[in-house]
């Protein structure tokens, strides 16, 4: 099946995401 | 169905579901009794969560360790789906643990948690970071030494990641090699 992968960026985004 | 749960809380579902486990050295009980697992995690909120609500690892004892595995794998060696494996393995100076020890472990769990090493993933069982008075150490356990094509990649994937320099090299040993010798006397199977 698809893996759910993240980039660095999007990870770090969704720290500072209310 | 957890997926479906996590996209309906607004929450960004991971590959995996991983556990952190805390290790502190208590030299009056047994390893095994020093070693608790502190949760177990499924969406990139939840992981950070987590990471904002804990220590970071430059400021725990001497002795300490976090672990991050893959749900249903224990952090230790003789784990089924470890002993077979080995790590790639960041020892750091002194000095690094308050220039990068903190940035390099991070760096190691979203490469972990963002499953960011293509088609060999699979291959990761998790990562260590032990806090140690002469010199701390990052490693990234896999669970096959003898994939070669995996571990270098997984290997030169961790290392860009990382920041390292070109001129800087990490060894990759297998955990049945470190287990019958002592620490830095474990032969080294691969280098990126």
């Amino acid at each position: 099946g698809t893996r759910i992968i993240y980039d660095r960026k999007f990870l770090l985004e969704c720290k500072n995401s209310p | 169905q957890e997926l479906l749960l996590a996209e309906s809380l607004g929450k960004h579902p991971l590959q995996n579901r991983w556990a952190l486990w805390f290790f502190k050295n208590d030299k009056s009980k047994v390893w095994q009794a020093n070693l608790r697992l502190v949760t177990k995690f499924s969406t990139v909120e939840d992981f950070w969560a987590l990471y904002s609500h804990i220590q970071l690892a430059s400021k725990l004892t001497s002795g300490c360790d976090y672990s991050l595995f893959k749900d249903g794998i224990e952090p230790m060696w003789e784990d089924s789906q470890n002993k077979r494996g080995g790590r790639w393995l960041i020892t750091l100076a002194k000095q690094q643990r308050h220039t990068e020890l903190d940035r390099f472990w991070l760096e190691t769990l979203l490469c972990l948690i963002g499953e960011m090493f293509d088609d060999y993933s699979d291959e990761v069982c998790g990562a260590v970071i032990n806090i140690r008075a002469k010199g701390d150490k990052i490693a990234l356990w896999t669970r096959d030494a003898e994939n070669q094509e995996g571990v270098t990649h997984i290997g030169r994937v961790y290392k860009e990641h990382l920041g390292l320099s070109q001129k800087v090299t990490i060894g990759y040993q297998a955990h049945a090699d470190t287990a019958t010798k002592s620490g830095s006397l474990a032969k080294t199977k691969f280098v990126v």
